[in-house]
């Protein structure tokens, strides 16, 4: 089963 | 001070719909350009970017940029005490504790006022990179919904497949499989009922339906969709919002450990 990512693994936080 | 004014009021109460089931608070950052928010769901799976440009309002001013932390029942429970027909006005003074909602009939016979608190909200900006999409689809948003609707009584993931054929949304579940397969318009008479798709590379992703479903609730504010897709990052849902602006949803995929 794929797990779910979260928008900080590709995005930075500034 | 910051004043702004828009006619067509009833397109902030669908913009207030189409993502309150998603966040429960937002700051709305007040420039000259216009307004932004951007903001995460809890989960940090997906996030709301919403652009409204000045030159879209019918009266516009912003002195000094503010940012107005809302939270966004309350917001709901304000809108909800607008007509679909009525005028709205946004104003609030500079460094600002509350906003103003104005609601003005059209023919100016009845105005209504509701004074809302304002919230300190920690702010969790990301930085989008600007990104070439392997696939970028258009399609009827009315279509979208349904399929989204329709696939997630099956499962609680969507895989989207897009190659040069078409796209195929696809589920499982306990009960079984589901998927729709749209192929590319060859002809249309209107562009808005048209399904068109840019692909540099073919594309499978696999996302949460739940997400999908609530991006969805934009619907009433564009006839068109478009999704964006790379390999491996998360997927744009837009919905141009008329000639103000849009609202943009990003979605992280499901991925393999």
């Amino acid at each position: 089963m794929p797990a779910q990512a979260t928008l900080l693994q590709f995005f930075k936080q500034s | 001070m910051f004043e702004a004014r828009l006619v067509q009021g009833a397109l902030l109460k669908k913009i207030l719909e189409a993502i309150k089931d998603l966040l429960t608070e937002a700051s709305w950052d007040c420039a000259q350009g216009g307004i932004q928010l951007q903001a995460m769901d809890n989960s940090h799976v997906s996030l709301v970017s919403l652009t409204l440009r000045s030159d879209g309002f019918d009266k516009y001013r912003c002195d000094r940029n503010l940012t107005m932390g809302m939270n966004l029942a309350s917001m709901t429970k304000i809108m909800k005490c607008c007509g679909n027909d009525e005028i709205i006005t946004m104003k609030a003074q500079d460094e600002p504790d509350t906003v103003t909602f104005m609601f003005e009939s059209k023919n100016g016979d009845k105005i209504s006022e509701y004074e809302m608190k304002l919230m300190n909200l920690d702010q969790d900006h990301l930085g989008i990179p600007e990104t070439d999409y392997a696939c970028v689809i258009k399609m009827p948003s009315g279509e979208f919904a349904r399929i989204c609707r329709d696939l997630s009584q099956f499962g609680e993931s969507m895989v989207i497949a897009c190659s040069k054929n078409g796209i195929k949304f696809s589920t499982s579940g306990d009960i079984g499989t589901g998927n729709v397969k749209l192929a590319q318009t060859s002809s249309v008479d209107k562009e808005e009922e048209a399904v068109i798709i840019e692909m540099q590379e073919p594309v499978t992703l696999t996302f949460a339906c739940k997400y999908l479903n609530n991006f969805a609730k934009a619907t009433p504010l564009s006839p068109v969709v478009s999704l964006s897709l790379s390999p491996d990052v998360p997927l744009v849902v837009e919905y141009k919002i008329e000639d103000i602006g849009y609202v943009r949803y990003y979605l992280a995929p499901k991925i393999e450990d």
